[in-house]
């Protein structure tokens, strides 16, 4: 449902990530650089290439934004007919602007890349 | 697809195979043991000490008296100095001898996610090199109630002590050692049950009797669907699931084995307890509950048991009535049915009795990621109290009287 075990997946990892970039005081562009340091060396340079492709949309990301919705925008995660929105961390907004914000984030270039 | 990543594919590739077969992946003479550690190696079944021989690997009985080598791998071979007797004959061939078998799931497999790979306060960058942790599948056999064996040294990933039902039975008698198979697996239930007895490496007519023990403790009545309920097994294909396994297991155990089958637990009791605490991934801002990850897990139908984590405690008493219903099967077989090659027994679930009895902090005792399984500190009580149980069945064996002599002889019996 909704994305199912790879939401889940997209949605701790991004939690992750994001908390520790703000214990870092650095944003999630950096952040996820120095996740991908500590990958297996076969798959560290394909992360770097990756996370430099994305790196414009990681780094004006809304500060709105929580991992839920990263990985709604993402595409990782989805709201199946029928279905509620599943969502792990607090809602910071009411519907209507969470749907504005999902709007203007998906106008950028993630979901293409 | 995450498989599809170079490197990352290897590992998918690996797991595929030991998720289906429960074999080591690396088993060059095809005995069923390996001298590799993951990839259900010696962390779930003795290591084989010689891996391009088929004749030796754990648990046998000696192929000519291990005279001049050892062909169990329990560490004893060799003559006397003085009467040029062997070694193995006499420290061990009166003692019975006997190998412990597990079949269980995740708790008798000691799933595990290390916290510091969830709460961004413990975060820590040596804490992602796990990769033998994803080859074990995310579990810790090794160091498990069941079949643990390793001491945990210095380790962010898991911290606490060892103690196991194998160890214990090879304190008991040293010719036991390395005699011990873990196959457990995460989400296994009774319909896993045949394959996980069809993987055992046990040979009726060369091998010693084995204490198998049978604790598919709780995925019959946990599964991750909204009609939980309806995907529950039913008492009828529960008995005919757990009888399928004892048939298969009369024809592959050698003669005067015992099988212990565990009652299944009842897991009422973590929603009440766990409910309001903070969850490691919320502890920074403080703002993700172990409600929340239940009610995310059920909206997503993701989690590992929504009868147990649910809010409704109408559905959660329904789980435990099920669960009981399931093992007063598992009791009644016990009573009533009995087989060629071994005795059949029936334990309490630890848990059970450590909560009932109020023996534990809940809190303490569950894994703080996923609040489902015991803890390490957990697996020392779980231990403690099977081993209570055990001792009061005809299943463990007497105590060698040579165990003192063997160890001034062999000291660690070329460790595990």
């Amino acid at each position: 449902v909704n994305g199912g075990m790879s939401c889940a997946v997209c949605t701790v990892l991004t939690g992750v990530t994001m908390q520790i970039a703000e214990l870092h005081e650095e944003d999630l562009f950096n952040a996820t650089k120095r996740l991908c340091n500590v990958l297996p060396n076969k798959i560290r340079h394909p992360c770097f290439r990756i996370v430099d492709k994305v790196e414009p949309y990681l780094t004006n990301l809304s500060e709105k934004i929580t991992p839920d919705l990263f990985c709604l925008v993402y595409g990782t995660c989805r709201v199946d007919k029928g279905q509620p929105f599943c969502h792990l961390f607090p809602l910071t907004m009411e519907q209507e602007e969470m749907e504005n914000v999902l709007k203007k984030e998906r106008e950028k270039m993630l979901p293409k890349i | 697809d995450f498989c599809k990543l170079p490197y990352i594919k290897d590992i998918c590739n690996i797991l595929n195979n030991s998720y289906t077969s429960l074999a080591p992946v690396e088993d060059f003479d095809n005995d069923g043991f390996s001298a590799m550690e993951t990839g259900r190696g010696s962390d779930w079944r003795g290591r084989d000490c010689v891996d391009n021989d088929p004749q030796v690997y754990p648990g046998r009985r000696p192929l000519n008296s291990d005279y001049f080598s050892d062909s169990n791998c329990n560490g004893i071979w060799g003559t006397k100095n003085d009467t040029f007797l062997s070694l193995e004959q006499e420290l061990c061939k009166k003692s019975q001898p006997r190998g412990l078998i597990f079949i269980g799931d995740s708790i008798g497999a000691h799933f595990h996610m290390p916290e510091v790979w969830i709460n961004p306060l413990l975060f820590s960058w040596p804490g992602l090199n796990g990769s033998s942790v994803i080859l074990d599948e995310i579990d810790w056999p090794q160091f498990g109630f069941a079949t643990g064996f390793k001491n945990i040294t210095r380790n962010i990933l898991i911290q606490g002590l060892t103690d196991s039902l194998y160890l214990r039975l090879r304190n008991r008698n040293r010719c036991n050692h390395r005699d011990y198979q873990n196959l457990s697996q995460n989400g296994a239930s009774s319909y896993e049950g045949l394959n996980h007895v069809n993987s055992i490496a046990r040979n009726r007519t060369t091998d010693n009797p084995a204490l198998v023990i049978y604790a598919m403790q709780g995925n019959d009545v946990c599964n991750n669907f909204n009609d939980t309920i309806n995907h529950m097994t039913s008492p009828e294909t529960f008995r005919r699931n757990v009888m399928k396994s004892l048939f298969l297991l009369d024809e592959k155990l050698p003669p005067q084995s015992h099988v212990v089958l565990v009652e299944l637990v009842e897991a009422d009791f973590i929603f009440p307890a766990m409910a309001e605490r903070l969850h490691p991934i919320g502890r920074l801002h403080k703002n993700v509950f172990y409600k929340n990850l239940y009610e995310w897990f059920n909206c997503m139908q993701i989690g590992p048991c929504t009868g147990w984590l649910n809010a409704n405690q109408t559905l959660r008493d329904i789980t435990s009535k099920r669960a009981r219903k399931l093992s007063t099967i598992l009791k009644y077989i016990a009573t009533n049915e009995t087989f060629k090659n071994f005795q059949v027994h029936y334990i309490q679930n630890p848990i059970n009795y450590l909560v009932r009895n109020d023996k534990i902090n809940i809190t303490e005792f569950l894994e703080p990621v996923d609040s489902l399984h015991p803890n390490q500190k957990a697996q020392v009580l779980l231990t403690e109290t099977v081993w209570n149980f055990l001792e009061k069945l005809p299943v463990l064996g007497p105590v060698n009287p040579h165990n003192d002599e063997i160890i001034r002889i062999f000291g660690e019996q070329g460790g595990h």
